[in-house]
Formats: C-alpha cells, sequence, structure tokens
C-alpha cells in the first residue's frame, strides 16, 4: 500500500467542485450586479473551512441568499443548465428561522457535497437559501423538469433527510413556470 | 465510473477531525 509522511492529512475529494455564491439585495443595482462569486472548492475539508468561516444564513439580513452550485453552473434560470429544470421548495414559517433555518441548510448542503441522491445527483444543479422577513425559503435545484424519476427520487430523499414530516407536502415548479408567472403562485408540477 | 459519495456522519465528523 501507499506510505507517506503526509497519511492522515490527505483532504477527501468530492465528485464535484462547488461554487458558492452571495446574493445581496441592493435596489439601486441590476439583479445579476448584486450577485457575488464567494470561492470553490472541492474537498469535505475546504467546504467546512468556508462553511465555519462564512456567517450562517440565519444572521444574513433580509434579501439575502447565499447558493451552492455546480462549477460552471450560474445559480440562475438562464443558465443552459437550468433553463429547463425547476426546484424543490421548502418555505420556512417566520418563526423557523431561529429554530430550523441553518439546520435544513446545513442538511440540504450536506446532501449536495456529499452526493446523497445516488445516480440522479447528475441532475442536481445547486441549492438556493432565500432569507426574507415573509418567510425563508431553501430549494434544490435540478436540470430537467420533465425528467420525472430524478426530480422524484431527488424530492423524496431531500425531504427525509431534512427531516420533514409525513404531513408536510413540499413541491417541485418548472423554473419556466416561475418566471411566466402572472401572480405569487406557480403551481406545483410534482410533490412528495 | 463510480461516484463518490459520503453519508452525513462520515461529512459531521470531518468537521470535528482535527
Amino acid at each position: 500500500g501507499k506510505l507517506s509522511l503526509g497519511e492522515g492529512l490527505e483532504k477527501h475529494p468530492l465528485e464535484n467542485r462547488w461554487a458558492l455564491w452571495f446574493f445581496k439585495n441592493d435596489r439601486n443595482r441590476a439583479w445579476r450586479d448584486n450577485l457575488h462569486l464567494l470561492t470553490k472548492f472541492d474537498t469535505v475539508e475546504d467546504f467546512w473551512a468556508l462553511y465555519s468561516h462564512i456567517q450562517l444564513a440565519s444572521k444574513l439580513s433580509s434579501g439575502c441568499d447565499y447558493a451552492l452550485f455546480k462549477d460552471g453552473i450560474e445559480p440562475m434560470w438562464e443558465d443552459c443548465r437550468n433553463k429547463h429544470g425547476g426546484r424543490w421548495l421548502v418555505s420556512l414559517a417566520k418563526q423557523q428561522r431561529q429554530s430550523n433555518l441553518d439546520r435544513l441548510w446545513l442538511e440540504t448542503l450536506l446532501c449536495l457535497v456529499g452526493e446523497a441522491f445516488e445516480e440522479y445527483s447528475e441532475e442536481v444543479c445547486g441549492a438556493v437559501v432565500n432569507v426574507r422577513t415573509k418567510g425563508d425559503k431553501i430549494a434544490i435545484w435540478t436540470s430537467e423538469a420533465e425528467n420525472q424519476p430524478a426530480v422524484t427520487f431527488i424530492g423524496r430523499v431531500f425531504k427525509d433527510r431534512l427531516g420533514l414530516s409525513p404531513k408536510v407536502v413540499i413541491g417541485y415548479q418548472a423554473h419556466a413556470d416561475t418566471a411566466t408567472k402572472s401572480n405569487s403562485f406557480t403551481k406545483n408540477k410534482f410533490v412528495v | 465510473g463510480t461516484r463518490i459519495i459520503y453519508d452525513r456522519k462520515f461529512l459531521l465528523e470531518c468537521k470535528n477531525s482535527p
């Protein structure tokens, strides 16, 4: 076997390189100009170094987002890997920011970097947390809204990993439907 | 090919290792 002085100090590689983005709402600037790439990482250790270094989601100002996406995919509908896709959306009640938001977002991150969706992990583009006064949201974005086997598998695993009650129903919405909606309601393409 | 999968227990242990 391999023997080296660095044994035990080697970092654990991830399947994918991931990019962490930060969005800060400034109404005086274009949406795209409020989106900032913070950093990229591709090992378990570098993930934790980053996670420990940044603010918890619950400490962000309202209007801010974190987005963790695979390297090369921008966290916007327009990206070619997103435009035919959609998102599993978990909407939190206001009071859950203090009790649940950080735990649920960390669990979402662990699903992504650990490739929790097995053979369907290929379909995952990234995840977003929106910190909002009216209620925070966490979503996993996938690349093909018509891929029902992948989308429903990802949804079931996501709901299970978040520890949501079987009574809670979460919905998957196609970005194309969200982008063209005429009111704040977007129909669910799938639910789990 | 093979996919590198880590379960949550392993990932959390890595957080706490020096």
